[in-house]
């Protein structure tokens, strides 16, 4: 592996992003799984985290341009030239930007075509302080290679830790987090679902649990009352007609009826019809009018048919372009009397579903009487 | 007229002017006028160094090998530190 001159590298750890333009060769929703996938591949062997901003000046501002695009290093039209990024540093430091004479595809073996999540994860590694490598078998290599599964090399992660470090997430025992206070201003929830009238948030190692006769939410820590469910909860549903709770967390799901766990579980997501590439449920919802589960993940969700036990066709769909108004991703989502409420980092937005608009904007711990 | 040297075939030409963008444009090769000898010793020197990067024998020559690589899709960054 390369660094570049003096080990450029960023400062801080997380890190900003924007798209600033899409090419027409892939629908939008593919576009930002490929960037954020893209990203990921650097987060998961790093302590660096990529924040999407949809307005003023990220880090690594991300465009596709042809020819002479705006920074005197022109691209060459079809083939050749794919795309090019700078050195972490200001102003264009980061910025990476990709041949739209290109065919930019999605799929990993098609003929004169690029795959846009490969070669964006090779130049966020020169947006993240990576040069070229010389070795054939690594990401950074400057030849453009299909290629399938997990496209970091021994190379390549030696190569960024050695700038950033490992990823903290990983291996290591990390002291135990605080627990969460309910009126911090940048609370976040990890998921939220009803039970049985009460209303359960997860977050952390911990839950609130609210009901209309306690004044205040109480602070419990989950594995005290479900010892069995891991310390992390991604998504939380409540399917009333089966009197039962789903709790996800990575690629396995739980039922719970009330405080019991359900025989037979966990059981994997992918039961339930989503592909094998999905490896995390950001949230869950139930419909209780339609019957319907909602699973929301990255930018795009699925929907469920509870009564069929079948996922309905047509999905997945863009989380954006049906819900217009609340960004394109969700941490917990949570439907009453046909509102629903999606909350995403330290945000709620109330969401008529039947005239499809937002309503209000809230804080997320509004919900825990902050 | 025997000074002046042979002209090269065209197919030849577009190989060399390949070579001479490819190596300007990742290997810091300068660009403009710089005397005959001068510059085909850059050059060879050049594609000295592109051949060690990407592992092939280091001939110095545009030999097939060489030209293959520097016609594959590739990242716009140099391949070495400016």
């Amino acid at each position: 592996y390369n660094h570049f001159p003096r080990d450029l590298k960023w400062k801080n750890t997380n890190v900003t992003f924007r798209i600033l333009n899409y090419t027409p060769d892939l629908r939008k929703a593919d576009v930002d799984k490929a960037v954020r996938n893209a990203f990921n591949v650097w987060s998961r062997v790093t302590p660096l985290r990529f924040k999407k901003l949809y307005e003023g000046n990220a880090d690594i501002m991300i465009s596709f341009g042809a020819k002479e695009h705006g920074d005197f290093n022109p691209f060459d039209g079809p083939e050749g030239l794919l795309a090019h990024a700078y050195p972490p540093g200001n102003g264009i430091g980061g910025d990476t930007h990709f041949d739209e004479d290109e065919t930019w595809t999605k799929d990993f073996h098609s003929k004169n075509s690029f795959n846009l999540f490969l070669v964006a994860a090779h130049e966020f590694g020169h947006a993240l302080g990576m040069a070229h490598s010389s070795d054939p078998g690594s990401l950074m290599y400057p030849v453009y290679s299909y290629g399938k599964g997990y496209p970091l090399s021994e190379d390549d992660i030696k190569g960024i830790q050695s700038l950033y470090g490992e990823n903290p997430d990983h291996g290591r025992v990390k002291p135990k987090p605080d627990a969460p206070t309910k009126c911090d201003p940048e609370l976040s929830f990890d998921a939220i679902t009803e039970l049985r009238g009460e209303t359960i948030i997860f977050k952390d190692r911990f839950y609130w649990r609210l009901h209309p006769q306690m004044p205040e939410p109480e602070q419990t820590l989950i594995k005290s009352t479900w010892p069995e469910l891991p310390n992390q909860v991604d998504a939380a549903y409540e399917n009333p007609e089966k009197d039962i709770v789903i709790i996800f967390s990575g690629i396995q799901m739980w039922a719970l009826n009330g405080y019991n766990l359900v025989e037979g579980y966990p059981k994997y997501i992918h039961k339930l019809g989503l592909p094998k590439t999905v490896r995390k449920i950001d949230a869950a919802v139930n419909i209780r009018d339609t019957g319907k589960t909602l699973l929301f993940v990255d930018e795009e969700y699925w929907s469920y048919d509870e009564e069929k036990g079948t996922m309905d066709s047509g999905y997945p769909r863009s989380i954006e372009n049906d819900f217009p108004g609340i960004g394109d991703e969700v941490d917990a989502v949570a439907y009453h009397y046909g509102y629903l409420y999606f909350y995403h980092e330290h945000i709620q937005f109330e969401y008529s579903y039947s005239s499809r608009k937002v309503m209000r904007i809230m804080r997320a711990n509004s919900i825990l009487n902050c | 007229a025997h000074t002046l040297a042979k002209p090269i075939a065209n197919e030849e030409k577009d190989k060399l002017l390949l070579a001479e963008k490819y190596l300007r444009r990742y290997y810091d090769m300068p660009a403009g006028l710089q005397g005959e000898r001068k510059a085909s010793d850059l050059m060879h020197q050049k594609i000295r160094e592109m051949q060690a990067f990407f592992r092939l024998e280091v001939t110095g020559k545009l030999d097939d090998n060489t030209l293959e690589v520097m016609e594959m899709a590739r990242c716009g960054v140099p391949d070495v530190a400016e």
